[in-house]
């Protein structure tokens, strides 16, 4: 379902210095696979995940999604698959500061188009899932770091994603409430047949993946299938 | 060196809902102490490393620093302490996005009146002790989440504080770096006698701490001396 050949990704500052935060990277993830990638600080993990969820473009290689060469398609269509195909939970949350918590879920849906009674519905039930549901009308600014992250989460699932891309989704999150939410991605994951990539630092997140990637200085390894 | 009395923090939303996140804490903590802070995510722990380090005011209750009451405390001389005094981590970094690395740490010192040959310099040893020196000229959007991090964690450092307080300076770091970080702490704790107040939820990091607090929905209970 995700698949890259020789990735490569430079950063420029200036004009001089050249950030070469991926050197050829090979992927293969399989549909309905819950995959874990780990690796130092400043490894190009967030670099490797912005090129999956289309955000940004790599500097050479190939990417691949449902077999499809993405580089051929418009910006149109990226759009299409960003909105209906992949969910993605950015490091930083990205939450849209002037909506509440419930309108920044709706907001994916909004987008495809889902009528105002369902995706409210939809809404409430995932901010209800992250334990949200006494915070649905606050603001991003009045929600505490852990909190911003769980709509963050919310958020990426609302329009039913064949597939999840998660930049370190438990990192502000005490132990009990990480294990919640690995838990529900889990559950997504068994019940809906969702991919789902994470980036992590949490052992415990590493622990429920089926296999576990290593990314050190922008090449990736293998470690456990 | 700390010490709070039935602080209380009260938010609003609108005018009618009211979020009751701190309920009366009292704390004393000791010069020279490395504590950690742990609880659940919303437990109110961002709310009262902001009343500590005096960037926020309660709604009622007493803070001491080095036995001074700060309410007694006008805006000039809070903001000397926070300068001078208190070295602040944040959740999210608050890095001036314009400046570089480099920079972002020398700003401490450059309002401090440090003559600029020895900011520099100090800069420098700070940034190569989190591991960045090979990333001093990157602006933060230049910068991956951790390393933002460990920018944040040297700037907090560089006006020589007595106080640090850290909130989750450890949440966007793989284990190694996280180690690193933390062995760097212990370190200037244990030279300078700087006292450390960490909230985490970074098992690592407690297990380092002399004493744990857990708060939970907005109180403070001890765990461990
Ligand atoms: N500006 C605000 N307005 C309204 N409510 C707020 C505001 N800031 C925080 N809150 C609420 O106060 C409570 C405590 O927030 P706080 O940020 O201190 O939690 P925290 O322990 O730091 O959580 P985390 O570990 O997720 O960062 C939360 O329930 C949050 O929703
Ligand atoms: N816009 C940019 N310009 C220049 N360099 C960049 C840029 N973004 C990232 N980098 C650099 O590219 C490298 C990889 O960054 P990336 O954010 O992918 O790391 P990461 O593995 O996500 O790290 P972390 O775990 O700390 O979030 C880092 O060394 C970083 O300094
Ligand atoms: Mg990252
Ligand atoms: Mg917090």
């Amino acid at each position: 379902v995700l698949e890259t050949k020789e990735l490569k990704k430079n950063y420029y500052i200036g004009r001089k210095i050249v950030v070469p935060a991926l050197r050829g990277i090979n992927l293969k993830i399989y549909e309905g696979e819950f995959v874990a990638i780990l690796g130092p600080s400043g490894s190009g993990k967030t670099t490797l995940l912005n090129m999956l969820g289309l955000l940004d473009r790599p500097t050479s290689g190939k990417i691949y999604i449902d077999g499809v060469d993405v580089s051929n398609l418009n910006d149109n269509q990226l759009s299409e698959i960003r909105l209906r195909k992949i969910g993605f939970v950015f490091q930083y949350y990205n939450l849209v500061p002037i909506l509440t918590a419930l309108e920044n879920v709706e907001l994916p849906m909004t987008l495809a188009g889902v009528p105002k009674k369902e995706r409210i519905r939809r809404a409430k039930d995932l901010l209800k899932a992250v334990g949200l549901e006494k915070f649905m009308d606050h603001k991003p600014n009045e929600l505490s770091g852990g909190q911003q992250q769980r709509v963050a989460i919310a958020r990426a699932l609302a329009n039913n994603p064949s597939i999840v891309l998660a930049d370190e989704p438990t990192g502000n999150l005490d132990t009990q409430t990480s294990k919640e939410i690995i838990a529900l991605m889990k559950r997504i994951n068994i019940e809906n047949g969702t991919t789902f990539v994470i980036v992590t630092h949490d052992v415990e997140v590493a622990q429920e993946a089926g296999r576990i990637l290593q990314i050190r200085d922008g090449l990736l390894y293998e470690v456990r299938t």
